[in-house]
């Protein structure tokens, strides 16, 4: 029996609304810790690994550890129509074929009940190298957002250098060329507007503009967010979800011909 | 010029 509660639909709908357009379906990893799940783009050149710590969760049973098989478009929609702050449960038989939803409004008035058939999904979980980065850059995900949007008019891929003086994100194309330079951030009142570079290691890497723009719509999840970049490394871009986990993206580098 | 590496190497997929 697998049985996991949250107390707000929000950020379920958040991670959801994070990961669907990149991943069409995928295996909700359950087991004694928490659902894990990782899914890769056809071509290999982005992964979404989630995690989701089974202590984040107001009410956390998992019996066995089960893979669920799921569409996340057909899971995304019926979140979607959970109210924010009702609380959910998912809920599945050890050999269940469906994975079951159950929504509770605060004043316990309402409750809605939806089963979603389970897919079989052919990924396995890959164990993901610790990388050694030489850079890691902090700061505000609406920024980061913004600076992926703004430059993805202007061009396919997004140079992004690093040294101690800041991190410039440039790009050019077919009618010009933008770049735009954050500076680490002197003195912050507010901790989550900072813009923090560690820099072991200067490092320049190029990466394709429609992957950050993809990534950096998960700014819901989180006010900040960072970048770690290594050479012979993907960027890693995360964002962490305080006590109940991340969502990080993968992604690797464009190369010189 | 540049082209789209992939994931491959990084998790040892062949």
């Amino acid at each position: 029996m697998f049985e996991a509660r949250v107390a707000q639909a929000e950020i379920l709908k958040k991670i959801l609304d994070s990961v669907r357009e990149l991943v069409e379906q995928g295996n909700l990893d359950c087991s004694g810790t928490g659902i894990s799940l990782q899914a890769m783009d056809s071509s290999h050149v982005s992964l979404v690994a989630l995690l989701l710590k089974s202590e984040g969760f107001e009410r956390y049973r998992c019996d066995r550890s089960i893979n669920l098989g799921i569409n996340m478009q057909s899971l995304g929609k019926i979140v979607k129509t959970a109210g924010n702050h009702d609380a959910i449960t998912l809920s599945s038989e050890d050999k269940g074929d469906v994975l079951g939803l159950m929504f509770e409004s605060t004043e316990q008035d309402k409750v809605s009940n939806y089963e979603i058939k389970l897919m079989d999904v052919d990924a396995e979980q890959l164990a993901i190298p610790v990388a050694e980065y030489s850079v890691c850059v902090r700061m505000p995900s609406a920024e980061f957002a913004r600076i992926t949007r703004d430059l993805s008019t202007i061009g396919d891929s997004v140079l992004i250098s690093c040294t101690k003086d800041g991190v410039q994100f440039s790009t050019t194309g077919d009618t010009g060329s933008g770049s735009i330079v954050l500076r680490q951030s002197s003195s912050v009142d507010d901790e989550k507007k900072a813009v923090v570079i560690e820099v072991q290691e200067p490092i320049s890497l190029s990466f394709a503009t429609k992957f950050l723009v993809q990534f950096s719509k998960s700014a819901a999840l989180n006010e900040s967010v960072t970048l770690n970049l290594g050479d012979g490394v993907p960027l890693m871009v995360e964002y962490p979800m305080k006590e109940m986990g991340y969502v990080r993206f993968y992604l690797a580098p464009k190369l010189s011909n | 010029k540049t082209k789209q590496g992939n994931l491959n190497s990084f998790f040892g997929i062949k």
